[in-house]
């Protein structure tokens, strides 16, 4: 997009423009195999806000190069006939240079058509990407789901079955926020990521080891049940914190810090 | 699959930035 600002500021009106069928036809093919690959991804998903915005992202791209593909057309049928006229030349006195020109014709399809595409592609990504990060915050919510039941395991039988259901949804949400924070290109957002997934692997077992010490306790007769219960709380509400951040920091943006400018 | 369509996306921008350069070569003859 920056780009065709330049070439907004700096195009001529009057000269005979290339003829674009080659790379149009290239942009129209990508464009094919998007759509195609962003269907497939809509109809496979299950999940509602994906179905329910990717599909205008997906006709924003489609309009856009339509636009593409009826300015090249036109061009094509005669290079010199964009009436590209610049509002500076006819209305803008000449000392006045900086001024938002307005191109108008086949120039504009072109620009428009290219812009609409970047833009679609970027909502269309967006989307996506959102789509993405919900899904590793529901895994997230299991495992706080199963913190939450923490404090009322009292039975050996039960923490196995505890330590059974959590384990592999913590394995799952620490592969994928993993594999997240290594695609993320926001440093400060990386670094949170990283160090709340080490807090929670390091948390892990020793909630466990704390709930079987409670457990113990409370069969031998109870002594010390209330210290042992307040460490294995306290555990447990240092693994939902640490879980909350990685919730909050997955769903930032660039956009949400002042540094990204 | 996800993959598939950030390549699709990728391959789309770079298929648009070369059609952004053929009509910049224009503008700047």
């Amino acid at each position: 997009v920056d780009r065709l600002v330049i070439l907004h500021e700096e195009a001529e009106d009057g000269n005979a423009m290339p003829d674009l069928s080659r790379p149009v036809q290239a942009v129209s093919n990508a464009v094919a195999n998007l759509i195609k690959v962003g269907r497939d991804t809509i109809n496979s998903s299950d999940d509602p806000i994906l179905r329910q915005d990717m599909p205008g992202s997906l006709h924003r791209v489609e309009g856009a190069s339509r636009l593409l593909e009826d300015a090249c057309a036109m061009l094509k049928a005669d290079p010199y006939s964009q009436p590209a006229r610049y509002v500076r030349d006819l209305f803008v006195p000449h000392h006045q240079t900086s001024f938002s020109l307005p191109i108008f014709g086949n120039r504009k399809k072109l620009i428009d058509g290219a812009r609409g595409i970047l833009q679609g592609t970027s909502a269309l990504l967006l989307c996506f990407d959102e789509s993405e990060v919900r899904k590793i915050i529901r895994e997230c919510k299991k495992v706080l789901d199963y913190l939450a039941v923490a404090e009322v395991i009292e039975t050996m039988e039960d923490l196995v079955q505890f330590v059974k259901d959590l384990s592999p949804c913590l394995t799952k949400v620490s592969r994928e926020v993993d594999s997240r924070q290594k695609e993320l290109t926001h440093q400060v957002h990386r670094d949170i990521l990283i160090r709340c997934l080490d807090q929670v692997k390091t948390l892990a077992p020793i909630l466990i080891c704390s709930m079987k010490i409670f457990i113990q306790i409370i069969a031998q007769g109870g002594k010390g049940a209330e210290e042992a219960a307040e460490n294995r709380n306290y555990l447990a509400g240092r693994m939902t914190d640490e879980i909350t951040e990685i919730i909050r920091v997955l769903q930032l943006t660039t956009y949400d810090e002042d540094e990204w400018e | 699959d996800s993959g598939e369509m950030v390549r699709q996306a990728r391959i789309l921008a770079q298929a648009t930035a070369q059609l952004i350069q053929a009509i910049k070569g224009e503008a700047d003859t």
